[in-house]
């Protein structure tokens, strides 16, 4: 069964997008057919793949957004398209999708319009990504309601570790009333670094919480996967060889074993 | 006139929270009675101040929140509460908030139910503070219709960066539509490190977009700001004389200038 994975955390800046373009990006390059979906009105992911923004959207005479296909019912095929990685394809965002919340908080069975969109693209690729937006609003919530499991990103930082319970608290909502089968995949470090003993602090007590739901690998604070969005490129293509790189190579093996012993 | 500063950026970790806790601080510190509003449900400022957010909020037993005094008409006096740095009160947050979304969405004039709430409040402090969550929802459109001006920290990151364009979209939508005088007072940039190249050109071009409302005072990375929340303390309390208490110290005395200058 190909996984559909949402990549979520309602604090900001963790290292959501960060993930999902640089798991995505190192699943194609193993030979995943990968479809990443940006539910991020802010777009990062989109550009962080070096897609224009300002240039995707049904209204703006581009091809259609996730915005598109949520609320004005376009073709979820007319939204997928290539990336710079062979073999990753994308459903890209815009600013219009900051207009979805409202316009979606009416619609009947407004949690699980994502679901099924996303049910018949299951059988185009192996595995399916979600980036969300820093809130638990109906956007992350239609990304819960639409995965098989999350992947935490969790930053080792002292106000990253206090939303944590609330994150579980959502999941625990969304599994009893939306989606009793999700999952939590994999709780990823980010963002750590060695020589700040508040770094290592924040990963004992994660681990003490999710035992080994904690991937091994521990992303490192890396300078390179800061530039590598600058340059409209995951740091695959951008600088394979850094310690940043290398860890989202590796959390790679991990999702694929993952999805194998599903 | 006592100035209302509302402190945004819908981009996640940029330094929102760090800002509003530690420029409170130092307001304080320097003998202005300073009210800092928590408007995020993650309530970062509350426990950024060592107020257990467990143990406040009407239905937990304890002083009303901002959730209490929005939603359920609590007496805003009766959710001020005083802080670990005197002169500073606080008016927290907490996971109750979260609901304030949805609940207050079918209300008559839901954008400015926190204008009514401060406007008595502003004879009270001379200065007063709103911390705000990561997205631009009903808790953040409060924050801007009530506040005089706003201070927006950008982290010296790349995707940070591309969300300065929404942010000023939304922000003269609130000048048009609910608060005309709604002005810019300063922007702040955050998280600089020297020894990245990325940073020096993310405040160059963020000072080419906002010219001298960018503030001289650049706040460095420095550890001892993202310590200080663990030991419930703004860096002011914790580490007076780091490099990141000595940026916020100087920004308060520009803030203090700006304030005198309205
Ligand atoms: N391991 C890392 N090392 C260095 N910088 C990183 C790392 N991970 C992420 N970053 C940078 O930190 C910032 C925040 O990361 P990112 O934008 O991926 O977080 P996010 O959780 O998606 O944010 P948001 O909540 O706004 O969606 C970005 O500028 C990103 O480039
Ligand atoms: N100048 C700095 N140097 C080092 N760490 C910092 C600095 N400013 C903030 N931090 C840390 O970075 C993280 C993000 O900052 P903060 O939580 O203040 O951002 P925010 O914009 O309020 O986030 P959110 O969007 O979730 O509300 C926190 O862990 C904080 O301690
Ligand atoms: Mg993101
Ligand atoms: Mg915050």
């Amino acid at each position: 069964m190909n996984p559909v994975y949402c990549i979520v955390n309602q604090k900001g800046g963790v290292g959501k997008t960060t993930t999902a373009v640089n798991l995505a990006a190192y699943l194609a390059i193993s030979g995943v057919a990968t479809l990443l979906v940006d539910l991020d009105p802010q777009a990062n992911a989109t550009s962080g793949l070096g897609i224009d923004k300002n240039a995707v959207g049904a209204e703006h005479g581009g091809s259609p957004t996730i915005y598109d296909v949520l609320v004005n019912d376009a073709q979820p095929d007319d939204a997928i398209i290539p990336t710079c990685v062979p073999g990753l394809m994308a459903m890209p965002s815009n600013l219009d999708l900051a207009g979805a919340e409202v316009e979606l908080m009416a619609r009947v069975a407004r949690e699980t319009i994502l679901r099924r969109v996303i049910e018949p693209l299951r059988a185009r690729f192996d595995i399916i990504l979600f980036d969300t937006p820093p809130s638990l609003g109906i956007l992350t919530v239609n990304g819960l309601a639409a995965a098989d499991a999350v992947i935490v990103p969790i930053q080792c930082e002292y106000y990253a570790l206090e939303g944590v319970s609330q994150l579980m608290r959502t999941i625990d909502i969304i599994r009893r009333h939306v989606n009793p089968s999700l999952e939590i995949a994999l709780v990823v470090m980010t963002m750590f670094d060695a020589r700040v003993r508040l770094s290592q602090q924040v990963v004992d007590e994660v681990r003490r919480a999710f035992g080994d739901r904690v991937s091994p690998t521990v992303v490192p604070r890396n300078v390179r996967l800061s530039e590598a969005p600058s340059h409209g490129r995951p740091v695959a293509l951008y600088d394979p060889a850094s310690r940043g790189a290398q860890a989202y190579r590796k959390l790679a093996e991990e999702v694929l074993k993952l999805g194998q012993a599903r």
